[in-house]
């Protein structure tokens, strides 16, 4: 495993950890997509479908229990928690599941590496997470006054994607047979899609004003 | 190739 891979990893658990925190302690969850949460949810429970059968490491096994374990308990408190379901903004949180989840689908039925069940789902998985964000960033516009830990929570997630690219560069140069356009492709789209909210993210932070994104 | 190389990233 390199630097920027473990990085990556740390950032993307980070960023979990500052949501969980936030929906935990302060019993809120005003700002959060529930569309993203549930999207997240479902691109983990059908890329580590593998977990009890492909053995990788410790280190593999366990990140992928607590990124299940995670998104589907901050799904649970948006939907069920007793106080922090109050402060959830349905009206705003418009983003239509279907409008993402089917072109992924039919884009993983038709370009996958191999035509297997599990196989077209891990690929529906890359995909779905390319573009699992949007309902969280149309939020973010739409919310005039973006708190803090959401805005960082959004932060550490593009952070954990542009070091995801880092880490491919380097296992490029570094590896013999590592190239995976699928993965490559999907993951830049990602990436390019927080472009716009990091731009304003760093004005924000040079300026040392409250972030806000124009509509 | 090794087998499904890109499995052990998240």
């Amino acid at each position: 495993m390199n630097i920027f891979r473990l990085a990556g990893d740390m950032t993307h658990l980070a960023s979990v950890l500052v949501l969980l925190l936030k929906i935990h302690t302060i019993k809120s969850c005003a700002g959060v997509s529930l569309k993203t949460q549930e999207l997240y949810a479902l691109v983990f429970a059908t890329r580590y479908l593998d977990i009890f059968f492909n053995f990788v490491s410790f280190y593999n096994t366990i990140m992928k229990l607590i990124f299940l374990g995670s998104s589907f308990s901050i799904v649970w408190y948006i939907r069920r928690h007793r106080i922090v379901r109050r402060s959830y903004d349905k009206d705003q949180d418009t983003f239509r599941h279907l409008f993402l989840l089917l072109p992924c689908l039919l884009l993983a039925l038709v370009i996958n590496e191999r035509f297997t069940f599990k196989e077209v789902l891990w690929t529906f998985s890359l995909y779905l997470e390319a573009v699992a964000i949007l309902p969280q960033l149309v939020l973010l516009q739409r919310t005039r006054n973006i708190d803090n830990l959401t805005g960082q929570y959004v932060f550490l997630l593009g952070a954990y994607r542009a070091l995801y690219i880092l880490n491919w560069i380097y296992r490029y140069f570094t590896e013999e047979h590592y190239v995976h356009w699928i993965t490559w492709i999907a993951g830049t789209i990602q990436t390019l899609l927080y472009g716009d909210f990091f731009y304003y993210y760093f004005q924000s932070w040079k300026n040392n004003v409250r972030l806000e994104l124009p509509a | 190739p090794p087998e499904r190389l890109m499995h052990d990233e998240l």
